[in-house]
């Protein structure tokens, strides 16, 4: 019996809208420690790691560990029948082939619920070792988004060097090319407006634009956003989810050959 | 030109 009530139901409508574009089908995996899901996208280029964690839910009963395969683009539809304001309760049975999303408007005067077929997905499970990374920026999560929809109506590929001058984001096309550059700058009057680098060596990696662009879906899940570079290894690109967990997107980078 | 790695390049099977 699986049994998890999210009082802020617009949190689960927003992650879902930030990884459908990037995974077609995924398991979510439900365990004592929270409602997560990790699926790399088609073509194994990107990783999406989801964690939602059981202390962030009102009420969370998960009687043994359950793995629910569900076509992304399905739950969505589902999910969009709730309203912003609603409570959204997941519910199944153990050995259930359904899931139930039910939608509490906040005065409790409607209730509705959605029943979606679950499907069997292979999929293999990642080890993501922990790593320290050569650096790591923190920015306001929409500065990025602009920053990655800006230089994708030049070029196909952003090089993100690190240095202590700042973080420059360069790209090249047919018809020239672009540099933005943010320097650190930590004296704003909210911190969620801060851009802060923590640089342990400058880094400089080559990305294919299209991934980043998929994963600023996910810039209404926080106002800041965590980018963690090393050389030889995927990008990690986090959005934390307030008191609840993350989206994280691994993204490989481009090698010279 | 640059050549795109995958995922499986860096983390392994669980």
């Amino acid at each position: 019996m699986l049994e998890l009530r999210l009082v802020q139901g617009s949190l689960l409508k927003k992650v879902l809208e930030a990884i459908k574009e990037l995974v077609t089908d995924a398991n979510f995996d439900c365990s004592a420690t929270g409602f997560s899901l990790q699926a790399m996208d088609s073509s194994h280029v990107a990783l999406v790691a989801l964690l939602l964690r059981s202390e962030g839910f009102e009420h969370y009963r998960c009687d043994r560990n359950l793995s629910m395969g569900m076509n992304l683009g399905n739950v969505s539809k589902m999910l969009r029948c709730a309203g912003s304001d609603d409570i959204i309760t997941i519910k199944a049975d153990d050995g259930s082939d359904t899931v139930t999303f039910m939608f509490e408007s906040p005065n409790q005067d409607k209730i509705a619920d959605f029943e979606m077929k679950l499907m069997d997905i292979d999929s293999e499970h990642l080890g993501i070792p922990d790593a320290e990374y050569q650096a790591i920026v923190r920015m306001p999560s929409g500065e990025f988004a602009r920053i990655c929809k800006d230089l994708s109506s030049i070029g196909d590929t952003v090089i993100i060097s690190v240095t202590k001058e700042g973080v420059k984001f360069s790209t090249a096309g047919d018809i020239g090319t672009a540099n933005i550059v943010c320097r650190q700058n930590k004296t704003v009057d909210k911190p969620e407006e801060a851009t802060v680098i923590e640089m342990q060596e400058p880094v400089s990696l080559t990305f294919a634009l299209r991934y980043l662009n998929s994963f600023t879906k996910a810039t209404p899940l926080s106002e800041t956003v965590s980018i963690s570079l090393s050389s030889d290894l995927p990008v990690v690109v986090e959005y934390k989810i307030a008191d609840m967990g993350y989206v994280r997107y691994y993204l490989a980078p481009k090698i010279e050959e | 030109g640059a050549k795109q790695s995958i995922i499986t390049n860096f983390f392994k099977i669980a």
